[in-house]
């Protein structure tokens, strides 16, 4: 049975879809059958993997609006082991038109059920917000991964978004655990990076109750170093294993998916 | 009459709040009478200038809610020349509530016209969204500043805002224009960014059209170059002018407030 996670950050810009696509295709390098959902209306990881606007072909979309519909017609080959459910921008409509049904926020969780026995590994790229798409994300998820810069101005929405967790562990998924934080486009040299690392483990260890889906939750290593070629990949529609294997970047989300290979007791 | 200027893009951790911060922060130095709102429910304008969360005291929120609270009710000082309007989280519910109210997108535009005569410009921070919020800081402005990285991710993001942006000037602000692109967090020596630099000056060429609001955009110099100083000063509630006048991004900032200056034409 796969391991569900939602990568979720409601900040705008910190990593996410970069995190998503090369922690995915290093797990289906390192022989986990994985599955990657483009839950972002902006479909960002649709376009990495050169998809754009493909509104006649069924997708994420469609795992809400057209429930007839079996899951395995919206799924694409990316790479070896590696598959991917690509977005359009008419997903928008799903945070406004449906956010009001009952039971909406449990449709991913239902549409996924069919293909849990399929992949060992399934991640979601969520949207920067803490709307229905992504505490649909939060609801069929097993485990919270959150990417974040180490900055000042990122600190304030931790506390946010584990509000959000929490609130969504209370009701409809006892079993959500946050894995940890992702430091992404990191500048290991600099002080203020260190302050902020430490008040986000400060944040975690403040918060460890029992029973709170954080109380495991860790500062995940290595950080992904800012590297130019992890912004230049996505324009070849190229994860950074295929556009430079050797580069920073391909190394720091190589040992970051064995962490998180670990954390989650699949190594 | 103040030139004002709605500082957006919907793609979110840009540098729009850095932005706004510092362009206000030159402008003010170099004499002019600058106001700066808060207009995201992140609240990271305010954060940065020390105000966090403060409901029990009127801000940009009241602007919509309270019409009966005069404006200068809202305005704090932060420096010399530099006033500004702070927000709260509770923001996002003029996104919410009152999105369908009859004549909901004019109200800021009439707010400001109280006080349009006491300023020489004013910058609005706007919220990662092309929702009511940020089309309230269109239809008041004269000028659209749109902070953006040279990266292939955020292409995409070019053509919807300038659809937004003509959309508002055929309906509710027909002087509507936009300045041009604000290369922030900028890496020069990349040849990504400048392949990417290229494709923003074409977009603008290809819909350089006559009668839309970009006709005489572009990419505004210099670019924003990466500097963590600048992701350190809010940290200590500082402007970068404040925290490290001599760095690069105090440089950078200070000759992009002259070319924006010269743009509007109060140099
Ligand atoms: N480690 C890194 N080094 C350099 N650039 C990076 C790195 N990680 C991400 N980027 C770039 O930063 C930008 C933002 O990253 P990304 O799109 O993955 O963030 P996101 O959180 O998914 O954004 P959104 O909130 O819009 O979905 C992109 O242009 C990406 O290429
Ligand atoms: N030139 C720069 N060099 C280094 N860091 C920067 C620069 N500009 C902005 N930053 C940092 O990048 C992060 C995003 O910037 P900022 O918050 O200004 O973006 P934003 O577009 O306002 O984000 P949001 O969409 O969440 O409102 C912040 O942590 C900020 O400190
Ligand atoms: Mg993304
Ligand atoms: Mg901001």
């Amino acid at each position: 049975r796969a391991r569900i996670a939602a990568v979720l950050n409601q900040k705008g810009g910190v990593g996410k879809t970069t995190t998503t696509v090369n922690v995915g295709a290093a797990l289906a390098r390192s022989g986990l059958k994985t599955l990657l959902i483009d839950l972002d209306p902006q479909s960002n990881l649709s376009l990495h993997f050169g998809v754009e606007e493909e509104a006649d072909r069924p997708g994420a979309l469609q795992l809400f609006t057209d429930q007839a519909l079996a899951i395995s017609k919206t799924i694409r080959k990316a790479r070896e082991r590696l598959d991917f459910i690509p977005a359009t921008t008419e997903m928008a409509l799903v945070e406004g038109d449906f956010a009001a049904i009952e039971g909406m926020q449990t449709i991913l969780a239902r549409r996924l059920e069919a293909i849990r026995g399929k992949y060992d590994a399934i991640l979601i790229d969520c949207p920067p917000s803490l709307g229905v798409l992504s505490v649909n994300a939060l609801v069929a998820s097993d485990f919270v991964l959150v990417p974040m810069q180490a900055h000042y101005l990122a600190l304030r929405g931790l506390g946010k978004l584990l509000e959000t967790v929490l609130m969504v562990s209370q009701s409809l998924n006892p079993e959500l655990r946050v894995t940890g934080v992702i430091l992404c486009q990191h500048e290991s040299h600099s002080g203020h990076g260190k302050a902020v690392v430490a008040e986000i483990e400060q944040q975690f260890e403040t918060y460890r109750a029992e029973g709170v889906p954080w109380s495991e939750a860790r500062v995940l290593r290595p950080p992904i170093r800012r590297n130019i070629k992890l912004a230049e990949a996505p324009s070849f529609g190229q994860t950074i294993f295929d556009y430079a294997p050797e580069c920073a970047g391909a190394l720091d989300y190589q040992a970051l998916a064995e962490a998180i290979r670990l954390a989650w007791g699949t190594a």
